[in-house]
């Protein structure tokens, strides 16, 4: 029932049961803080690895993906219901801190640790 | 601006607290960038180096207890007459609204508690408070202090967490508070000359300056209380004609 559901759906699903290249997962992307401008101040570390979730939300939100229950119905819901309600977006699920060492004015020097900084996982949702 | 972003513009709209704290540190665009040498960086580095790895990481096994650690300079200091083989310094540290609108959980001082200055050696310890005139008996080598990995063996840590607490919140009778300013905190450096020759205050005076000592305040500081902070600070400044506590919460 499926299948025949998607063929008459126009476009899109078959675009979100694509090539596993394009399927919602965590991508890599490191900055220097020299390219941000920042390095008159932050010692440590010389580069950012913030991250990013990019690719398209399967028709099935696999179980690995983390979606809540409520990602599994609107997906339903523009399947079957209306295709105005969005599709599931893949984006940041889990973040890690991340420690910098600063140099501030008239020398006195912080260390801090940065709440949510480096994308972890993705999720559909 | 490809590739010179101006994010000081978005650190001063009220809807973009993350970047505003990313920023409070920055130096202004007409100051030169600090010089990065002397012990306090190398301290600091160690401690970021056992904290974090290359990339940024906290690692699981730190054992700092706080999620910043801000050390302070001083950014006065003045030396006192010889009184007898007492040699006194006076080291002001003051703290900017950041360091002090969050949760303290932890000041220690540290500083060199052998000090040569040419062929004179003198043992050092610490002393907050305006004291009038330096204590009859030094304190016990190593009293009251610990040495964490971090220090090398010349410096040594004092906890000096009560009486920071003291002087935020006693604001009667005498506290190591300077009330000239609210948030400067004053202690002394109080030196024996250990070889029993007197004379050279000049020597004294003149070499040691500023790197005897610093201050590390130990903060827990998240994005939740930045925003309380600032709300709590806003209400204060209000109500109390911006003399607002320096600390807004005490750590159990």
């Amino acid at each position: 029932r499926e299948s025949s559901v998607t063929s008459q759906l126009p476009g899109s699903s078959r675009e979100r049961n694509g090539r596993g290249n394009d399927l919602c997962s965590l991508h890599r992307f490191q900055v220097s803080f020299r390219q941000l401008g920042w390095d008159r101040w932050i010692i440590a570390p010389r580069h950012y690895t913030p991250n990013y979730c990019k690719g398209v939300c399967p028709r099935v939100l696999l179980y690995g993906l983390n979606s809540p229950n409520h990602a599994i119905i609107r997906s339903l819901v523009n399947e079957f219901v209306d295709q105005s309600v969005p599709w599931p977006s893949c984006v940041p699920y889990k973040f890690v801190p991340l420690s910098v060492l600063l140099i501030g004015p008239n020398g006195n020097i912080l260390y801090k640790e940065y709440e949510d900084m480096i994308v972890h996982s993705c999720t559909c949702r | 601006k490809v590739g010179q972003p101006d994010v000081a513009i978005l650190a001063e709209d009220p809807s973009w607290p993350l970047v505003r704290e990313l920023l409070e540190e920055a130096p202004g665009k007409q100051q030169r960038k600090p010089q990065l040498q002397g012990p306090q960086l190398q301290y600091m580095l160690k401690l970021y180096q056992s904290s974090a790895d290359s990339l940024g990481n906290p690692r699981e096994n730190r054992t700092i207890g706080a999620t910043m650690v801000a050390l302070v300079r001083p950014s006065a200091n003045a030396a006192e007459p010889l009184r007898g083989p007492w040699h006194l310094r006076t080291l002001d540290f003051r703290f900017t609204g950041n360091q002090a609108a969050h949760r303290l959980v932890r000041a220690t001082v540290i500083y060199l508690q052998q000090v040569y200055v040419g062929h004179f050696h003198f043992s050092c310890h610490v002393e907050p408070g305006f004291r009038k005139s330096p204590t009859n008996h030094f304190p016990p080598s190593g009293g009251g202090c610990s040495r964490p990995s971090v220090l090398s063996e010349s410096w040594t840590e004092r906890d000096i967490t009560e009486e920071v607490w003291q002087g935020f919140w006693n604001h009667m009778g005498q506290s190591f508070w300077n009330h000239t300013g609210p948030r400067v905190l004053r202690l002394h450096f109080l030196c024996h000359q250990e070889n029993g020759s007197r004379g050279i205050e000049q020597p004294w005076t003149e070499t040691l300056s500023l790197d005897l000592g610093f201050l590390l305040l130990y903060i827990n500081k998240t994005y939740k209380s930045v925003q309380n902070a600032q709300s709590s600070s806003r209400i204060l400044d209000e109500s109390e004609e911006g003399e607002c506590p320096l600390l807004l919460e005490r750590t159990p």
